[in-house]
């Protein structure tokens, strides 16, 4: 138990040490275990240097620089034991235009490793997307979906064929 | 392996079947507020054995059933499935599909099924763990929940780490 | 007490009312006393019926529909015992282009009435400004504060004057 | 009455003084990540008299005092003052304009003037109470909080509501 448990912290400290460089373009993070005698009960603490700022505490941290530090840390988790998909539901409301982009490229990255499905109201990271889905709501309280192709056709198109109902 | 498509049928604000067939890369889901975005997320989520039902926004099992709107009475039977593309061999079993089907009823009563044959939601639970999807993993982020990992102890941190391995 | 609890009661009653319409362009919302018997203490609960929708449980409304009740709220709360200014620090995150032209809407009604201070990221809100303040930081992780006048000179233009050090 | 002059000198992510000029109506404050726009906030809410450090995401007095950055040493003191315009008399204190001002020390201590003189917390929250500006009414609503409301109980709600006015 003990051997995987510190293989799988390995991973993640390398993944999250690694996203969190890129998505802050600079700076640096770790997770450390409180008690290295005996890994697998040990809790685990964050630290984080923004890049051009003092060491500081978590509870200091701006929304945005939240969101990017937590998004550092899932995609090292993701990044250590790959799942087959996941579904992200705004987690990029918070940030502002140039880390939308740095979230995306990391986004694209991921083509080939693991699936997302990403839930947003940000241009910047649907502009990444190889195929969009558009959920709408009638008057009536009923959700449809439309798929509008993205990549092949360059333009968005909607392709009602999609909409079972 | 990736999810090929998601079916929903009577889960929340879908009374209609539903089908939503995914690429292998990046997928964004856009539309307005209120219109059933987050609803989709709970459908991948509550497919996947989800037991808690305040982590689909809702109290009891009726609470995912499309409860009415327009001219259309509420349906007596809420329904998801995800059909995975196993040509990979990722699951361990001799199927080139695998669909995971969950069914819930206005008595509260759920059934669970694998490439439509019933099962029990531990097989379901243990072949999903096989692959890294166990529900406690990092398969769907819910809206706003993004930095909850930063709000964790230590030792909830720990945890967070073991269940996505 | 309890005539001036009524009396607060009922005006909060009425803007939360006049702000939901506004806000959701329709539909229907109160706030009830539990024991009106007892008004000062009594518990008092929130119900939503939105347009085009069955009444709902309010666990199961999306973000931004979220965001506007509780705004509604806010403003109702505002209209009823108007204080001096509100600081509102990103409110409208969650909130779609429609949305935002609704909530700036509001704003732009209590001008004279109370000052609202909003921090945003939105374009959609900050078109509705009379001023404009842009915070930047430099590498040194110190905050600097430009005021970018609106009004008389049409286009934004930074007005270096106002950043004292 | 309104909120006229905002002065902002060792309190968190501003070492040097900064003035904000409002006007009346509709201000706007935007900027990047982690530039300080919550600080901003955080500042108006600590100088209104907020007794919680969590309120301003610190844990003691010193959290809010610059820490340092690039070759600017940490500052020894914070200092926030709010100007508000009192032609109508609102205040019931016969001045055209009142300053509140909040200092703290790195040893913890806070002090509090009115007009330039020391007075007590006390004389400061009545004060605030009487025109409607009491710390836990509406005047700051902190990032990410807007729908606290909705997840009172009852009672909280009616605290809420007592509170407003
Ligand atoms: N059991 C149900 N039956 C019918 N409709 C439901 C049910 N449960 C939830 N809904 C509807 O779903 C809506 C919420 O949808 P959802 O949370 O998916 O919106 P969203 O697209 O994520 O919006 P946002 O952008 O604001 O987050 C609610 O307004 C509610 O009317
Ligand atoms: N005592 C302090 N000394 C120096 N800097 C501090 C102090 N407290 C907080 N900060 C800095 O303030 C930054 C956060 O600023 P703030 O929360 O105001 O950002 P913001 O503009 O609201 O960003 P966002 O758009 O992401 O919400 C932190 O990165 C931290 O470096
Ligand atoms: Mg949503
Ligand atoms: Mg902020």
């Amino acid at each position: 138990v003990r051997r995987e448990f510190m293989a799988i912290f390995e991973d993640v400290r390398e993944g999250f040490r690694r996203y969190f460089r890129l998505l802050f373009d600079g700076g640096e993070a770790d997770i450390l275990l409180d008690d290295p005698i005996v890994p697998a009960e040990s809790g685990i603490a964050i630290t984080t240097k923004l890049p051009g700022k003092r060491v500081q505490l978590m509870t200091a941290l701006s929304g945005g620089e939240r969101s990017l530090v937590s998004a550092a840390l899932l995609f090292g988790m993701i990044s250590a034991r790959p799942g087959p998909f996941c579904v992200l539901d705004e987690v990029d409301a918070a940030l502002d235009d140039q880390n939308t982009g740095r979230f995306r490229r990391i986004l694209e990255d991921f083509v080939g490793l693991t699936q997302f499905i990403v839930i947003t109201h940000n241009a910047g990271t649907m502009e990444g997307a190889d195929a969009i889905f558009g959920v709408s709501m009638a008057n009536d309280g009923i959700s449809q979906v439309v798929s509008l192709r993205v990549r092949e056709e360059g333009l968005l198109s909607s392709d009602n064929g999609s909409v079972v109902s | 392996m990736y999810l090929k498509r998601l079916d929903i049928f009577g889960f929340k604000s879908f009374p209609r079947r539903t089908v939503l067939e995914f690429e292998q890369g990046l997928t964004a889901v856009v539309g307005p507020n209120g219109s059933g975005k987050s609803n989709i997320a709970d459908a991948v989520r509550w497919a996947l054995g989800e037991q808690s039902m305040k982590a689909v926004r809702g109290t009891k099992t009726e609470d995912v059933i499309f409860g009415g709107g327009g001219n259309r009475g509420r349906s007596g039977l809420a329904e998801v499935s995800l059909t995975f593309d196993n040509a990979d061999g990722w699951f361990k079993v001799d199927f080139n599909e695998i669909a995971i089907t969950r069914r819930a009823h206005r008595s509260g009563e759920n059934e669970y099924l694998l490439n439509g044959a019933r099962v029990r939601l531990k097989d379901i639970q243990d072949l999903l763990r096989s692959v890294g999807l166990g529900v406690g993993g990092n398969s769907v982020i819910n809206q706003g929940q993004i930095d909850a990992a930063l709000t964790l102890k230590p030792d909830g941190l720990r945890e967070l780490l073991e269940e996505s391995a």
